[in-house]
């Protein structure tokens, strides 16, 4: 009895035709939600293993198993931010002293992201040797596609590492990925060394050792006009 | 907020729950399992309209007084979400990359007229 409010209005279905309607809204409401025109058809996943071990490092206490949010440490959500996880894809290098990672990134044309935060994660093994200094010197840096390795890369930054058991390292790359975007690249090409008398303990055999495989987290939100005319003000 | 139940025709909140698995949608969907949307429904009488959403504006006293004086407003009042919550969501994007949102207004949490 209340033309123009679909809620009130619809005429009573059967049970298993309302269900189908309710899961065809509920489905077109996520897609939309989540900026996408269809579902992604996954082809090819990353290891499970790799997954759970970074998701457990990242959300841990942070995401209840429905779904529902622990609100402490995670964006407003009227920013709209989100988080992406990427998988490296690991080569060999030419001079073999430091593990070389790929990273892609594809952007909408004309969608324009802002860093807010990034970090490189990787999995340093122990030294072998119990006599050595326990501390190791890493370096990344950021190779040129195309480019020789060795002859084509910046340092992006170095630290040490405590290496006296084997663990996971992180290392803020929110700049470099900040300025790769804006470049408008589509693969990261970073090269990290954890050289120990000529053997690389931060390098590691994809095939093998997936629990262990390096990724990148970036949290991330898309730029509007609005909050480049707020930072124009400010 | 009323909860939808067989004797129940008045605005109410449906609890509706979707596993991703049952509509194969779990390959790149990875969190949660499901999807708690719930939805509204039911009629809205003339006295129900107004609570509990708009109760306390200005509005609302405006149309009470046109109602309590039998004044027809040719006004529809509809059943509706007062009050949604976030969900949290893990998934492959088209691109392959793992991306983790927090989309806000997902889950209906109470119902009432407008």
């Amino acid at each position: 009895g209340s033309p123009g409010c679909p809620s009130c209005g619809l005429p009573a279905m059967e049970k298993d035709a309302e269900k189908r309607m309710m899961i065809e809204i509920a489905k077109q409401q996520l897609l939309d939600k989540l900026h996408l025109k269809e579902r992604p058809n996954i082809t090819q996943t990353v290891p499970r293993a790799a997954l759970l071990t970074a998701l457990r490092k990242l959300h841990s206490g942070r995401v209840r198993q429905d779904g529902s949010l622990e609100l402490e440490n995670t964006l407003p959500t009227k920013d709209q931010g989100y988080e992406i996880v990427s998988f490296a894809d690991i080569n060999e290098t030419d001079s073999g002293d430091a593990a070389s990672l790929t990273f892609q990134f594809l952007q909408e044309r004309g969608q324009s992201i802002q860093v807010l935060q990034s970090s490189l994660w990787i999995y340093a093994r122990s030294s072998e040797d119990p006599n050595r200094d326990s501390r190791l010197s890493a370096r990344v840096f950021l190779s040129v596609e195309g480019g020789v390795s060795g002859s084509n890369r910046t340092l992006v930054m170095e630290k040490m590492l405590e290496v006296q058991q084997s663990n996971w390292h992180t290392f803020p790359i929110t700049r470099t990925l900040q300025a790769f975007l804006d470049g408008g690249q589509r693969r990261l090409h970073l090269e990290v060394s954890c050289d120990e008398d000529g053997k690389n303990l931060c390098s590691m055999d994809a095939s093998s050792d997936t629990a262990n495989q390096p990724f990148l987290v970036a949290q991330v939100r898309l730029r509007d006009d609005h909050s480049k005319h707020s930072l124009r003000k400010r | 907020s009323l909860r939808c139940g067989d004797d129940v025709s008045v605005c109410c909140k449906r609890d509706f729950y979707i596993k991703f698995k049952d509509i194969q949608w779990h390959d790149w969907i990875i969190a949660p399992e499901g999807y708690h949307m719930n939805y509204c429904m039911g009629q809205c009488p003339q006295h129900l309209s107004g609570s509990p959403g708009i109760a306390s504006s200005f509005h609302a006293t405006v149309f009470s007084q046109l109602k309590v004086n039998g004044i027809n407003t040719a006004a529809s009042s509809c059943c509706v979400p007062t009050e949604r919550q976030p969900l949290s969501m893990v998934y492959f994007n088209s691109q392959h990359s793992i991306v983790k949102t927090d989309v806000p207004d997902m889950i209906v949490e109470s119902c009432g007229c407008t």
